[in-house]
Parts: structure tokens; sequence; C-alpha cells
């Protein structure tokens, strides 16, 4: 699953 | 990764060992608000849910340890070591967390990015709960700045720690700007709004730390 860009954030 | 976010992280990152540091060494929580460390301890258990199911990168792996693990044990040290607990001021600490985490969590549940996954429970929850995260972050300072105003004499690694922990979120929006130049679609309103809001709490602060720091006085907030 292409990860939510904003998800790959701490 | 850019440039920001890994100094954002790396500012967040001091931010904690600096409090992690007071507490440990100095034995002593004075000044700092528990209920601060309560809040960020809900943020990063609402925020890293899926700690085990979605894996990106060893680093953000070790890094979502590491906030979790650090912020638990300093609530830990506060509520239950028994020299630290003692120079906790619980009469200076009176913010109530539930009137933040309420509005976080109805504003979570109204206004979260749209969700394009089939099984709409779990990951619709967790995106509820990520987006909570997101939102009760922002607010999760107020304890402590009211804290700190009631405060008088301020000492110098909790003014270190609320400075840096403002920084981290401010270098975030660099981030932020930078994907949104170089990242096609890269458009995350709510996380951004909020990011915003978080930093322009601590706008005050910064201005007396700055003053403070600026003409060498001991930093003192306005009550």
């Amino acid at each position: 699953v292409k990860q939510e860009s904003a998800k790959d954030e701490l | 990764m850019n440039i920001f976010r890994l100094a954002g992280d790396m500012t967040h990152l001091l931010s904690v060992l600096v409090l992690l540091l007071k507490i440990h060494t100095i034995k002593s929580c004075a000044g700092i608000s528990l209920k601060t460390q309560e809040l960020y301890a809900v943020v990063f258990a609402t925020r890293y849910l899926d700690i085990f199911t979605s894996y990106i990168s060893p680093y953000n792996t070790m890094m979502k340890l590491i906030f979790l693990g650090s912020s638990f044990s300093i609530v830990w040290y506060m509520r239950y070591h028994k020299i630290v607990r003692r120079s906790y001021d619980k009469d200076q600490d009176t913010f109530r967390p539930y009137i933040l985490m309420l509005p976080c969590l109805i504003l979570a549940l109204l206004i979260n990015e749209k969700f394009t996954f089939k099984e709409i429970s779990t990951s619709f929850f967790l995106f509820v709960m990520w987006t909570f995260s997101l939102y009760l972050e922002a607010v999760a300072i107020l304890p402590q700045l009211v804290m700190l105003q009631r405060t008088r004499n301020i000492d110098n690694l909790t003014g270190q720690y609320v400075f840096l922990l403002g920084a981290y979120r401010a270098l975030y929006i660099l981030n932020w700007i930078y994907r949104y130049f170089t990242e096609e679609h890269f458009v995350h309103w709510i996380t951004w709004i909020s990011g915003l809001v978080q930093t322009l709490l601590y706008a005050d602060f910064f201005y007396y730390y700055f003053q403070s720091w600026k003409n060498n006085v001991k930093l003192q907030l306005p009550a």
C-alpha cells in the first residue's frame, strides 16, 4: 500500500 | 527526508533529552507540567499506533520508540519516583487535560483527511487517532505555558526544553514548505494548520526567551 505521505513523518 | 525535517526531529529529540537530563540528574521536575507530559504521552501513543504494522525505515521506527519510551518514562518519573515527585508542584499545574482532549477528539471525528481504505473500521479508527494526535499535539503545551507564567523564576533547563519543543515544529513547517515544492500532491492541510497553530502558541514564549537571551537576564513570562 502506498504509504500516506504525511504519515511517513514522526 | 530533508534537512528541515532532520533538524526538526533532532531538535525534538534534544528537547526530550534535556528534560530527561534535568529529571534524571538533578532529580527535579520543578516548573515542569505533568499535564503536558501526560498529553504528550497520549499524542505519541495515538500517533504511533501503527508502529508495528506500517514499517517505513529503521530511523522512523527507532525515533518512534525513543519518543514513546521517553514520554512515558518522564510521566512515570514525575508520578512515581519518590524523589522527583516531591519537586512536582501540582498546585501550579491546574490545567484540566480533558478540556483539551475532548474537543480534539470531536474535531478529529469531524475533520480528518478522506480515507481511501476498504475496511472502514480499523483504518478509520487509526486515521481518527492519528488526526486526534495532531490536534492534541498542537495544544499539549498549554498547561506548560500556563505553569511557566505562574512559576516566577524559570530555570534554564526548563526554558531550553520549551524552546526546543517549539523550535522543532517550526522546523517541520519549513519541511512541509520544502516538500510542497519538491513533491507533487504533497498537500496536507490538517497537518499544516495544526502545526502552524502549535508554533504560533509559542510565539510569545519565543519573544520573551529571545529577550532574556539578548539582554542576558533571567527568563520571565508576564503573568
